[in-house]
């Protein structure tokens, strides 16, 4: 179960202070896939970023499975990231110097060094599955825009995280290739998965348990979705 | 008019060298606006970046208005993607150093030196109608997805070009914010710019005049819109 109590975040780099987040109380249990929607700016990314501890929160308290993430220092925090969480980033990260394939592949094997030929095993099925498997030789920044983003998708799944975080996963994507990436999430989820994911898209919503609604950095609304 | 003859493009950046554009025959009618789809990684960015003059064809012709772009310098070149064009990017480029009011405003400055206040007053017109106006003083590092987006948009149009190429303008977008994106690009479409856009979204092809299609590096279909 991840959980916030209270959770606020303000940023102090603007001049006035940017406060983005008023009080978020959030229960995501185990297993569970939730999607969270809201306005350009009402603070998504910046909720996503404060449960996941990519960012700490300016006042009240992450929980996973009971244990304060808020209380541990950035190596602590770091380790739990690595082993524990996929991150699926809304404009991707990557380093520029590497390729496709050991960019995907890069925290998979730093979070299970002795697991190497079944982490190598795993990026090249999920890039065959996203077909990208024939740039994988291509630096990372010699692809297509939807190609850097199903490259995103595979570093996160590559660990086999127990939370995975996706920020607009289908965003640079037409809709053939959504269903296969709704498809991939949909099916981590039903091994176990906690899935937390953002979006703007109903197609995709529709696909969690529950959908929670932002608006100027407060949840005000929360609607489970029936199974079909 | 601008025009691609026989247009091909080949990466020789990877081993072995990755050939996305096909023999491209292309025109766009002075004032036309023109859609671009196709799958993820069919070459729609190559084709918008080696039309737009970002990026020099491997073989063939592009003409605007009958000049040849291709046998121009870079210097010259760059001059008239900065009097004529205004780009918007699949992943925006930014000035990190600069807030997001200057990053907008640069190069409708650099396009019209002498025009100084009418430019200023166009970029904040802009970025209040596109709801971006309260994070002008953010650095271009410290807004949302969609903020970025919008910002773009923003910049692309401040300089008034007479051609407007927008590269997945709507990614990041929900679909009320989408509607005010088309809205502006239909706007001055009406005014007589000439629009060549890249979506994947449907909803948006729906808004221009003609809709081609590019399948492997080759355009495969050409449909006119009817008008209603
Ligand atoms: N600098 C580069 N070097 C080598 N190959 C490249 C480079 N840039 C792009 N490519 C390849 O060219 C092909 C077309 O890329 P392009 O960005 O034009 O696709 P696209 O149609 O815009 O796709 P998307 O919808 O995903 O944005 C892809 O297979 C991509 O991997
Ligand atoms: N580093 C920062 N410093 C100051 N303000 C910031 C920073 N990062 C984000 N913001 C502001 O916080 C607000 C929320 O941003 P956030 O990225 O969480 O929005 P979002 O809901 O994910 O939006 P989108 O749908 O556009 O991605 C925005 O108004 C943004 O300008
Ligand atoms: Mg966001
Ligand atoms: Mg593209």
């Amino acid at each position: 179960t991840l959980e916030s109590r209270a959770l606020t975040k303000t940023y102090f780099s603007t001049d006035p202070p940017t406060q983005v987040l008023g009080g978020i109380d959030l229960t995501v249990r185990e297993g569970e896939f939730v999607v969270i929607m809201g306005a350009s700016g009402s603070g998504k990314s910046t909720l996503l970023y404060s449960i996941s501890g990519m960012d700490r929160p300016t006042s009240g308290n992450v929980l996973l499975e009971g244990r304060e993430l808020t209380s541990l220092d950035d190596a602590e925090m770091a380790g739990v990231r690595l082993t524990r969480m996929g991150f699926v980033f809304q404009q991707a990260h990557f380093l520029s110097n590497l390729d496709v394939r050991d960019n995907i592949l890069l925290p998979a094997l730093k979070a299970a060094p002795k697991e190497k030929d079944a982490a190598i095993a795993r990026v090249d099925a999920l890039m065959e599955r996203f077909g990208i498997a024939h740039v994988k030789d291509h630096g990372i920044t010699q692809v297509s825009g939807g190609q850097l983003q199903r490259a995103s998708i595979c570093r996160a799944l590559a660990g086999e995280p127990s939370i995975l975080f996706a920020d607009e996963p289908t965003g640079a994507l037409n809709s053939s290739m959504s269903e296969e990436v709704m498809n991939a999430l949909t099916d981590v989820h039903s091994d176990g998965t906690t899935v937390v994911m953002v979006t703007h898209d109903p197609g995709c919503a529709v696909r969690g348990d529950r959908v929670i609604y932002l608006r100027d950095g407060l949840l005000v609304d929360s609607r489970e979705l029936g199974t079909w």
